[in-house]
Parts: C-alpha cells; structure tokens; sequence
C-alpha cells in the first residue's frame, strides 16, 4: 500500500525554486492499476521517484505499507526497493559495460539467488520482451526500443509486487508497444502493483485507474470506464 | 539530395554479424518531407546515422548533394554534418555539463557564429519548443521530454538545409508533441529537407511520404495519401 501524504519536491537551483510536486497526497492499495499521464514538466518522474524510494521529499510523509519511508537510511531504502519495487526508468538506466543479460541479472546478484537460477530467469524475462537474440549485447549494441525492453526486463527480475514504469513504450513501434501491454496484463493478472506513467493511449485504456498531473499537483483521478 | 546505392551496414560482434540495413537503396530530393517507420530493432536508427554521415556503410555508395561520402576523411565530414545537416539523436546525446542554452550554442560555435547572435538564436529555438523557462538548466535538471526538445532545437540552431529526427516526440504528452508536429510543418514550408524516424501517427500522417523498414530492407514507400 501506498500512502503519500501532502508531498512536496523543490529543486533549489539557487536563483529559482522549482515545485515539481507540489502538496500532493495520493493512496495506492495492492493490485491496483494506475496510468499516470500529464504534460511534459508536470511532474511525473519525480513523482515515481518519491513512490520509488530513489529520492525523499522535501515535505509531507510517505507510508510504504504503513512503514514511514523517510526515517530510513540511504540501505534499509535500498533493501525495500530491491525486494518490493521494480523500477523502469525513463531513461532506461542499464550499465553500459554489462551485457543485456547481466542487466537483468543484477537485481538477483542483490538478492543472492544463485547463478544457474539468475541466468535462467534472466534469459526467461528477456525472450517474454522479444530480445531472445540479444542477450549478450550491451547497450550499445541494442536499439533504442531494445533498451527500453532490456531496463523493463530488469525491473521484472525479482518479481517485485510494485512495478513503476516511467514511460516504458516511448521507444517502440505499434507491435512491440502491443506485447509490453499484453504483458502488463498478465502482471496485473497475477495481483502486481502497476504504476505506469505514459503518453501511450493504450497503455492508460488497459489500467484501472488514471491520474493526470498538471504542475506537480493531480489534476484528476477517475477509474477507467472502458477497461 | 539524398542517394543511397545498395548501402549495407553490418556488425561485426565475432561470433555473430547483425546485418543492420540491408543492400538498401533510397533516393530523397531536397525538400521532401519522409517519415521512417518500422519494428523496434529494424534498422531505422543504423540508417539515420548512415544519411546523417555519423557513420559509413560497410558495403555499397552514398552520394549527399552528387558527392560521394565514402571518400570524404573524418574532419571533412564533421565539416558536412555541421552545416547541412542537424541531427535529433534517439538518445539525445547532449552534454550533461552544459546547459540547455549552451547546448543548443554548440553547432553555432563551430560555425564560428558572435556570442551574442548565438544567445538570441539559442534562446529563440528553445522558446519556440516551449523551454524559455527552462534555458540555465542543465540535462540533468530537465525532464525526459524537455531534453528532448533540448536536442531538437540544438538541431535547428545552424539552420540546416536537412533535419534527420530520431523519434523526436517519445516522451511528449499529446500537446507538447503537436507543438512538435506544427513546427515540422513550418520548416517544411520553408523547404528543408526532413527525414522522421517515429512510431508517432501524428508525424508519419503528416509527412508526404512513408518508408517502412523491416530487418534493414525498405518494405513499403508510399506517398502520403492523406496529407
Ligand atoms: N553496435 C551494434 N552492435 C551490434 N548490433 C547492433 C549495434 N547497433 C545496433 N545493433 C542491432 O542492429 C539492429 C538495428 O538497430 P537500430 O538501432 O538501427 O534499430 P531501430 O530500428 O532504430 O530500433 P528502435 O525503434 O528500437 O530504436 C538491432 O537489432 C540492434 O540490436
Ligand atoms: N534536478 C532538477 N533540478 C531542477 N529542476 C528539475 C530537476 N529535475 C526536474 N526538474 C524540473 O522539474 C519539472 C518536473 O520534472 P519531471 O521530470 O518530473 O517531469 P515529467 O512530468 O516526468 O516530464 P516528461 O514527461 O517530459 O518526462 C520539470 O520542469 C523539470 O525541468
Ligand atoms: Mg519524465
Ligand atoms: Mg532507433
């Protein structure tokens, strides 16, 4: 369960102040759903970021499964991402020196699984995403919609029971976006936490819920009729 | 003008070769405005870089305005780049330690463009792609599809005569992405030449004509029947 409660994010860039999240509270049960859609500089990334634990607000208090989040240090919040939410990042984040395997391996290098396992799922989660004959080429050797899938893949490899992806299908073409949808409905099938920030019409028409931001505050909430 | 004749483009990873366009010929006249599209992984991108002399074919000619390209040394075709063609890269490629200002500086320093006409052209294009308010900030302050439009006015700021955009609108919502679209149409008008890798219906719709790629070859090439 999420719980984010009068939510604030300030850059201070010295001269200026931006409020890229401004007073926000937001609560998200297990299981459920959710598009997070709103203009470009409205605020979403950093919002995954503050459900993500990868940055702490600088106001408001954030439950994550009734446990406040901002009295942990820098490795108890590394220890409930690693078990409890896979991350996509916008911009897709993977080592560059790592192939696509080891990319979805590090995860589970974390969470100690054994190498036999590791290379299995690895390789299991990365033919799921279309990218079976790409396993051992490293970012640079992978197309941008390739990428995108690899950092996808990664963030499904300990099965977390939150999924955030921030923008997950930017780089794909129609039948490549229709797969990474199919799968998100599997995911939510088997009771994940999805929060999918997205511009992609279809991915906000398949998720139950649907939350536009505008200017760091939400702007509207309201269940998916058609879904 | 644009004159691909049996290009190819391998790589070599030694225990495979991924054959990234394959024996591709394609003829583009000044002034043409030409959507790419394809499947993730098709080659769209390896192809950007070839038309945008970023790197050269392992087989086969490449003639831009009837001189052959494959002749020309390194410096000679920077020197090309700089000045007829701007560039929107998939990944952006800007530089994290300069701002969006100085980024959109760069191409006109090497043409040894004054100071102060760089700073009132710069600030202009950044405007003009709705980022006025956001000109000291450096790639790392921007959202993802702000520095998108980072990338996409540093490409105007030398006003080529060819603009190559790899998927210049993934991470826009749907009104920064039609202020996207609309300036397109200007720089159409004012007769630049515009090639447009995108899965975007709004871009392809609005191009003249569309090339579809599939595992390096060009499948389809139509005119737009619709624009
Ligand atoms: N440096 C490289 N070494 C080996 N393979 C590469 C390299 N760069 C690209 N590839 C492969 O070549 C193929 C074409 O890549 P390219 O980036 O051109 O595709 P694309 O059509 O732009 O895809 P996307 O829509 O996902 O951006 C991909 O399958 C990719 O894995
Ligand atoms: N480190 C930072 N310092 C200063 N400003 C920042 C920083 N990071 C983000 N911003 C600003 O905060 C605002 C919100 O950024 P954010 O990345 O959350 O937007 P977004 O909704 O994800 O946009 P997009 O759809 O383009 O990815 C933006 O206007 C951006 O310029
Ligand atoms: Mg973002
Ligand atoms: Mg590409």
């Amino acid at each position: 369960m999420i719980n984010l409660d009068q939510v604030s994010k300030v850059y201070d860039m010295g001269a200026v102040k931006v409020r890229a999240v401004d007073h926000l509270s937001l609560r998200i049960e297990p299981g459920e759903s959710v598009a997070v859609l709103g203009p470009s500089g409205s605020g979403k990334s950093t919002l995954m970021n503050l459900i993500g634990c990868l940055d702490t607000p600088t106001d408001g208090a954030y439950f994550l499964d009734n446990e406040p989040v901002q009295n942990l240090n820098r490795a108890q919040l590394a220890g409930i991402r690693n078990k409890k939410i896979g991350f996509v990042f916008q911009n897709f984040n993977l080592l560059a020196y790592a192939t696509a395997l080891e990319n979805v391996e590090l995860p589970m290098i974390y969470a100690r699984v054994a190498g036999s396992e590791r290379k299995r799922r690895a390789t299991e989660i990365l033919e799921i995403v279309g990218l079976g004959a790409r396993v051992a080429h490293r970012p640079a050797e992978l197309s941008g919609g390739e990428r995108q899938r690899v950092a996808l893949a990664r963030a499904l490899s300990n099965d977390p029971e939150i999924i955030l992806a921030d923008e997950p299908t930017g780089n794909l073409d129609s039948k490549s976006g229709a797969e990474i949808v199919k799968l998100f409905g599997r995911l939510h099938q088997e009771g994940k936490t999805l929060i999918i920030v997205t511009h992609d019409e279809r991915i906000a028409s398949n998720c139950k819920r649907v939350i536009h931001l505008l200017d760091g505050r939400i702007d509207s909430d309201t269940l998916n009729g058609n879904s």
